[in-house]
């Protein structure tokens, strides 16, 4: 795809350019569908990655919830480049995609996205109109439906925590939950990828108390930031949402958890404040290679343990 | 889109609800986008804060922070450098 690189930030139309260049390059591996349309009408791109075959269970995977994150897509795109490069080489990705398949949605926000890359860089929210103000948008992770706007969330519209009129009022979210609920038979895991501090979150953040199988959780992402750590020694921290950071309703890893699916996961990738959103490129490398230690650990462990 | 020039990014972490509250005025007096966590509402004693401010406001906002005694570090000191910066210069 001309102009895509993975280790450059890339905007959205060549995010889409090479979502469509993927899939005809690997056609074995991976396939495209539409999800859906965001507000401002562009085409939900969704990559189904694995080796064909039937009744495979799956991973999804979001990237690109908060438009300045611009690390978060980057992985996403990152992801897939070594899921098909190393197709066939690393056996352990072998087995994933012989074994499972992972839905990659490589931007949630897309007109954010598009926002921070034509007019401002640190927008964050989803780009809808609201009605009776003139402030725009809404948080698309304080949108599900998971406690909505009971804690952590904003009722203002001019918020950059605003919550939104209802669950899932935003195109995007919407079209995101409808495709897991469409596909609940299938997935056993849920993967976010967000952007700031080093984190490693799991259920739940819309309440302080803990999901059924809390142990398990903490013992994956124990283990999980123990291999994302032993590449460049980043120090992660893991825990449920509210008690790590903070009590926050509407996100869309409880909402997944609540829906049944019971590894939920959220990373919040490198950087605890130095470069903020502003991750140089010349780190996302570095910072794409330690996550993806972690994800191939999770999704090996939900291999090994299907349900 | 625009200008970042001269715009900051500041980290507190506020001792007591007391300097909890003085974020709380600061961002009922001026813009501040706050980095971590997502929100003024979401900050707590002793929570690391990080937040961005108008260029014009900073002075400002230093001044508030010293005359109440808060300790903060600036993270960005020119948010466009850092912007201009994100993207590898050698190819752009």
């Amino acid at each position: 795809t001309g102009g895509h690189s993975y280790d450059k930030y890339n905007n959205w139309d060549t995010i889409a350019a090479w979502t469509a260049d993927i899939a005809a390059q690997n056609p074995d591996l991976v396939s495209r569908t539409v999800i859906g349309k965001t507000y401002e009408g562009r085409p939900m791109y969704l990559l189904k990655m694995g080796k064909s075959g039937s009744d495979k269970k799956a991973i999804f995977m979001d990237c690109g919830f908060h438009a300045r994150e611009w690390i978060s897509p980057a992985f996403c795109q990152w992801f897939v480049k070594e899921a098909v490069e190393t197709y066939g080489k690393d056996t352990v990705m072998t087995t994933l995609l012989d074994k499972l398949d992972f839905y990659v949605l490589p931007v949630v926000n897309i007109d954010g996205y598009v926002y921070t890359w034509t007019n401002d860089r640190m927008w964050r929210k989803t780009r809808s109109k609201n009605a009776g103000t003139t402030c725009i948008g809404t948080d698309p992770n304080r949108n599900f439906n998971a406690g909505w706007c009971t804690v952590g969330a904003s009722k203002s519209p001019c918020s950059s925590t605003y919550c939104g009129s209802a669950p899932e009022s935003e195109k995007e979210t919407k079209a995101l939950a409808d495709f897991i609920r469409e596909h609940l038979s299938t997935i056993k895991a849920y993967l976010t990828i967000h952007s700031y501090s080093q984190l490693l979150l799991f259920p739940y953040s819309y309440t302080y108390n803990l999901p059924p199988n809390y142990q398990e959780l903490n013992s994956i992402a124990r283990a999980a930031s123990k291999e994302l750590a032993s590449l460049y020694n980043t120090d992660y921290t893991y825990g449920p949402g509210a008690t790590t950071i903070y009590l926050a309703a509407g996100g869309s890893d409880d909402w997944a958890y609540d829906q049944g699916i019971k590894y939920s996961f959220t990373f919040e990738l490198r950087d605890t404040g130095r470069y903020g959103f502003l991750l140089p490129e010349s780190q996302i490398k570095p910072t794409c290679e330690e996550t993806l230690l972690a994800v191939k650990y999770i999704a090996n462990y939900v291999l090994e343990h299907l349900y | 889109g625009p200008s970042f020039d001269g715009q900051k990014v500041f980290r507190v972490v506020p001792q007591n609800d007391e300097q909890v509250e003085i974020l709380n005025f600061l961002a009922s007096i001026t813009e501040v986008d706050f980095w971590q966590p997502d929100s003024v509402t979401l900050v707590r004693p002793k929570m690391q804060v990080d937040f961005r401010v108008e260029a014009e406001k900073s002075f400002e906002v230093e001044d508030l922070l010293k005359e109440n005694g808060m300790e903060y570090q600036v993270l960005i000191e020119n948010l466009q450098a850092a912007l201009d910066a994100q993207f590898d210069s050698r190819t752009r």
